[in-house]
């Protein structure tokens, strides 16, 4: 489902080169749950922004279902590769300040289209309340933990039921009880909905449920199998 | 050093009311290396924000070093104190968009006043050193990754060497190796200087370190011991 060939990310800050990414080579079939793992500033996040579409590399090339998502898209284009099938779970979250736990997340299925306003009701406060913020939902940003905001951030990609997750250290800021229910929920949709998890993690409680592990260190891989702790 | 008495922190959201804190009573000495523990909502952030003068209880008295903060102190001399004394480490950082890694540390010191502008640059580049930060000192938060932000706003607290540190979950964004130094670097400013740490935090590494274990659900105090896994 995912296919990316020599993806490198350079960012000029300053008179410096950084390479975010140097030469990546990774391919993810359908219904993997994978992570990937790495100290701080290895490359984690700009793979997964590159994986979901939301940068480009610098050089290289990017497939989402075998359509090349990197050279000749126009953003628009990108904008509904992403729309349609992905959801992604931002490290800092990025939700909308003014709207609330329940208009975050059901703002999701309003941009993904082809429901009735009682179908994205029902699945909102569904999510909502598998996530344990029901007693939180009108609440803004501003007005949640930081747990509760992660919490809303995951909703808002899992909503919609996406073909592909990428999920930028989604247990960052929860305690272990609500991280081992997310995990949970995260296993049960990929083995009935066949749903296609990258995440990236420093939580090895998270890493233990992987069923592949790829290391990153100073933008490359440098480690790819499958999980030996199971 | 820290001492609350039946400090209460009610939010009126909507109709409904929420008791972030309720009724915590409370007494941290100098040196202390203590963490708070307890689930997403439990409080934690509310706490520490009441300790570091940047909130205050509904009803009930914080003290700081014997002087009551909480009633009839102005916002100015609220800040005075925060200047002063404590170091404040926020679980969503809050730097400041407009300056460099460098910068943002340095800010601190500038604030605080009383060194030469030789002495609050050595001071800022031993800092950035100790955290794994120079190769990215003159970069800005938007070109940084999670965890080199995150070791930016510890850097920022940590820089004036203040009497009290507050750390809301301060590795939440870390991988284990970046943790282990800086829980190491912790302990030596508490234990060579006698810096009182108080820490919230979900990561059982640095659990395990603290001295003394507080256990927040709903808002208030259901455990306070000494740990007794070293
Ligand atoms: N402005 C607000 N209005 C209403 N409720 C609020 C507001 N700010 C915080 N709360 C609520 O107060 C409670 C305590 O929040 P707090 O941020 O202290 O929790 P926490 O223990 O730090 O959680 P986490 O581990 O998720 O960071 C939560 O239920 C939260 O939703
Ligand atoms: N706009 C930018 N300009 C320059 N360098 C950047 C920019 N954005 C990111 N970087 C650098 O690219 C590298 C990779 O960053 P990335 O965010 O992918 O790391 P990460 O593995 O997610 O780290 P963490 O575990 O701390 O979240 C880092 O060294 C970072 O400082
Ligand atoms: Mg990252
Ligand atoms: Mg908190």
């Amino acid at each position: 489902v995912v296919l990316i060939e020599a993806a490198t990310r350079i960012y000029n800050s300053g008179e410096n080169e950084v390479r975010a990414m140097d030469g990546i080579n990774l391919s993810i079939g359908r219904g993997e749950f994978l992570t990937l793992v790495g100290p701080s500033g290895s490359g984690k996040s700009t793979l997964l922004h590159c994986i979901g579409c939301l940068d480009a590399p610098t050089s290289g090339r990017v497939f989402i279902d075998g359509r090349d998502v990197t050279t000749g898209l126009s953003a628009a284009e990108r904008g509904e590769v992403r729309n349609a099938k992905i959801g992604f779970i931002f490290q800092s979250f990025n939700l909308i300040p003014v709207l609330t736990a329940y208009e975050n997340i059901e703002f999701a299925l309003q941009i993904h289209g082809g429901q009735t306003a009682a179908q994205m009701r029902a699945r909102t406060l569904e999510v909502l309340s598998l996530l344990g913020l029901e007693s939180q939902k009108d609440r803004r940003p501003n007005q949640l933990s930081g747990g509760q905001q992660q919490r809303v951030a995951i909703g808002r990609a899992l909503v919609k039921k996406p073909a592909l997750v990428l999920a930028d250290e989604p247990t960052a800021n929860l305690d272990r009880k609500t991280s081992d229910d997310l995990i949970a929920l995260m296993r049960q949709m990929n083995e009935q909905l066949g749903i296609t998890f990258v995440f990236s993690t420093h939580d090895e409680h998270l890493m233990r449920h992987a069923r592949r592990i790829v290391r990153l260190s100073d933008g490359r891989i440098v480690g790819d199998e499958a999980n030996q702790t199971p």
